[in-house]
Formats: structure tokens, C-alpha cells, sequence
């Protein structure tokens, strides 16, 4: 009987301890968030500094907890209790309800809840036609110019990546940062020998329509800018186009998906190279527009509305942590899919 | 999740390009940012 006693205690006691040890990681976890809040708001940057967590995130099955993860936040909810779930989801993640354009009963799952879009007007798109409108609801991480196709972008103090690793090798902007060198250089015949050697490729062809090439041609000297914008559990999860142009090839990584929160761009190196992400390029009147969406563990799903076939987040199927990525040419070539500033263009969502 | 955005436009670099059509941005590091919201102009 005594034994049987023993037993009767160990769930609830192994319970409360398990239930105990969380709460103490949480609380640590709001601790450390609180302090680099604080430093931000005092301007200290964090440098870069891989820690054991980081180390032992890589060993995890992170596809595999991002699918589960997917499933169980697609389960249909009780309608009754669809208000109460994500009411609690957006007091959690300081979501606003007020902008959901139906009513939360309408949401059958946590994922259909996500990836909601807003009531009429929420978002007015800025009228400027000299302005690039922000694509997403997000925080602003970094900014700047780059001084060529080749330059780095900052991920944190102490760590970069570059452009053509998070853009692909076959970019569009590494052509056209050839065709500035040519067009310094004017040398016909390296123009013939080019065209022979890539006469296959996509963005040869697609440049050979008049339109793109009178794009590239027009804007000989440009520079380069780019933004990173990281988009909280709780923002709105859809992304617009930032001005007009025309899409003309996507191009989607199926890479890793470790955690995007700030402490992981601290720790866990070429973060944004790695991740599964979706590229997609283009041209707009000034030039190469390129945006690249790249996933996390709790979002790992990237839809496009321009190619609603495309699915992430696939089972791995071998273990090679860098597959190629997959591109794809959009028709008519070299005219591609035109957008208008702010049309809806693709959407994050859970799993 | 992030979003990137890498993009040409015009710099003051070129010999071609006044001050005036230079590309600026009017954010912030650290600033909130909604959808439609200029990034630059």
C-alpha cells in the first residue's frame, strides 16, 4: 500500500515540478527580453554571440515541430469557443481585434484566424507616387544603401550575409550589376560572348523583351537599398506590394526554419540565409525590386496569391540541409505578373 | 518571419542624378511600421 501511495504521488508531484520548471524559463525568458529592451532604448546593440542554445537548436527536428505545430493550429474550433481562443491569442501578442474583418466565430482555426485580412481602409496606401510603401506590419530592423550586388547586410553588430546569398547566385540583380560593369566598360563583344554563355538562362530571355531591357538600360547608375522589417507573432501577416512592377521570377528555398525573434538574429549565424524563404524579383520604374519572405519555426507556410499551387514547409525528404532552390519564370517572359502598389501578394502563416 | 526588400533607385552616386532625385528613407531603426506606410521616397 505504501508503494502504491508512492505512485499516487508522482504524477500530480512530477506535474507541479515540470509546470514549476517552465514558469521559472519563462520568467527568465520575460527577464532577458526586459533587458534588451531596456539596452535597446539606452542604443546599446548586443553583438552577435552564438550561445549552447543555439547549438542545440540545430540538432532539433525543427520541420518536424513546425508541421505538428501547423497541425494542431489547424484543428477546427468549437464555435462557441472561438472568441475566447483568440481573444487570448491577441491579448497574448497584442493582436488587434478591432481590425479583423469578420467576426471571430467566422475563424474556424487558430490558422484561419492568423492569416485573417483587415476590414476595408485599415491600411490606406501612402498616395506619393515617388513613395516605396512599406509591405508588411512589422518592426524595422535595418535599413540602408548597398554599395553593389556583392555588398553585406548587417543581421546583427558582428554578423553579416550577403545579398546574392539570400537573393541566389542566378539573380537578376547579379545581372544587372554585370550589365553596369559592362556598360562602364561598353565592350560589345563581352555583351555577344554573355548572351552565348546564358543564352538558357531565365533572366537572359527575360531580359531580351524590350520592356525589362529599356528598364535595366534606362537606370544604368542606381543604387542599391535595402529594409528588414521582422513581423511579431501577433502582427498582421500579409504582404503587399510595395510599389508597381512586374514579377518575374520567384525563386523558394526550402533551407531550415529556426526562430526569428531577436534573440535568435543574436545567436544562431546566417539566419536569413539558411531559413526557408520565398524570392521573388522583379522590375519597378527605378529598376531591380527583389522581396524575400523568409519563415521561422511557428511560421513556417508561405503562400503566394500569384502562384496559390507553391507549398513550404514540406516534409524533408532528404537530409541535405541546402537543397538548390526552385525557380520559376512567370508568363508572359519578361513581362512576368504586374502589380499595383499594395495589392495583396502573399501571406505568412502557422506550421 | 521577415520580409526583405532589396531594390534599385536613384543615388546621389551618379554623376547624372541632382541631390534632389536622391532616394531617402523616413524611418528608424526600432521604428513600428504598418502595411501602405512610406518606407521612402
Amino acid at each position: 500500500s505504501s508503494n502504491s501511495q508512492g505512485n499516487a504521488f508522482l504524477v500530480p508531484g512530477a506535474t507541479v515540478a515540470t509546470l514549476l520548471m517552465l514558469g521559472v524559463l519563462h520568467a527568465r525568458r520575460l527577464y532577458d527580453d526586459k533587458k534588451v529592451e531596456e539596452a535597446r532604448e539606452k542604443g546599446i546593440e548586443f553583438e552577435f554571440r552564438p550561445d549552447v542554445k543555439a547549438t542545440f537548436l540545430r540538432m532539433l527536428p525543427l520541420r518536424s515541430i513546425s508541421r505538428v505545430w501547423g497541425f494542431l493550429t489547424n484543428l477546427e474550433v468549437p464555435v462557441w469557443l472561438r472568441p475566447h481562443v483568440y481573444r487570448a491569442w491577441a491579448r497574448a501578442y497584442h493582436s488587434n481585434l478591432e481590425e479583423a474583418a469578420l467576426p471571430l466565430e467566422e475563424y474556424a482555426s487558430l490558422r484561419d484566424f492568423f492569416v485573417r485580412t483587415l476590414r476595408e481602409g485599415c491600411r490606406p496606401i501612402d498616395p506619393d507616387p515617388y513613395s516605396l510603401v512599406s509591405p508588411v506590419d512589422g518592426t524595422i530592423l535595418r535599413f540602408g544603401e548597398l554599395e553593389d550586388a556583392g555588398a553585406m547586410i548587417e543581421q546583427v553588430k558582428g554578423f553579416s550575409y550577403s545579398v546574392t546569398s539570400l537573393l541566389g547566385s542566378h539573380s537578376l540583380l547579379s545581372m544587372i550589376a554585370e550589365k553596369n560593369t559592362q556598360h562602364k566598360s561598353s565592350n560589345i563583344e563581352q555583351e555577344s560572348t554573355q548572351r552565348e554563355k546564358s543564352k538558357k538562362s531565365w533572366w537572359w530571355i527575360s531580359l531580351a523583351s524590350p520592356k525589362v531591357r529599356e528598364t535595366v538600360s534606362e537606370c544604368p547608375m542606381k543604387g542599391l537599398y535595402y529594409c528588414v522589417i521582422y513581423l511579431k507573432p501577433g502582427d498582421y501577416h500579409r504582404i503587399h506590394s510595395p510599389v508597381d512592377w512586374n514579377v518575374l521570377v520567384r525563386r523558394h528555398f526550402s533551407g531550415r526554419l529556426f526562430p526569428l525573434n531577436e534573440r535568435a538574429t543574436r545567436t544562431i549565424r546566417s539566419l536569413y540565409v539558411e531559413n526557408e524563404r520565398v524570392v521573388l524579383e522583379g522590375l519597378w520604374q527605378q529598376g531591380f525590386m527583389a522581396i524575400a519572405a523568409i519563415g521561422a519555426t511557428n511560421i513556417g507556410s508561405i503562400e503566394l496569391f500569384i502562384e496559390p499551387e507553391l507549398r513550404t514547409n514540406r516534409p524533408r525528404k532528404k537530409l541535405l540541409p541546402t537543397e538548390p532552390p526552385e525557380d520559376r519564370v512567370y508568363e508572359p517572359e519578361g513581362v512576368g505578373v504586374m502589380l499595383k502598389k499594395g495589392d495583396g501578394l502573399a501571406a505568412f502563416n502557422m506550421g | 518571419s521577415t520580409v526583405v526588400l532589396v531594390f534599385q533607385a536613384p543615388t546621389s552616386k551618379s554623376p547624372k542624378n541632382t541631390d534632389a532625385s536622391k532616394f531617402r528613407f523616413s524611418i528608424r531603426r526600432g521604428d513600428r511600421i504598418r502595411v501602405g506606410q512610406a518606407l521612402g521616397r
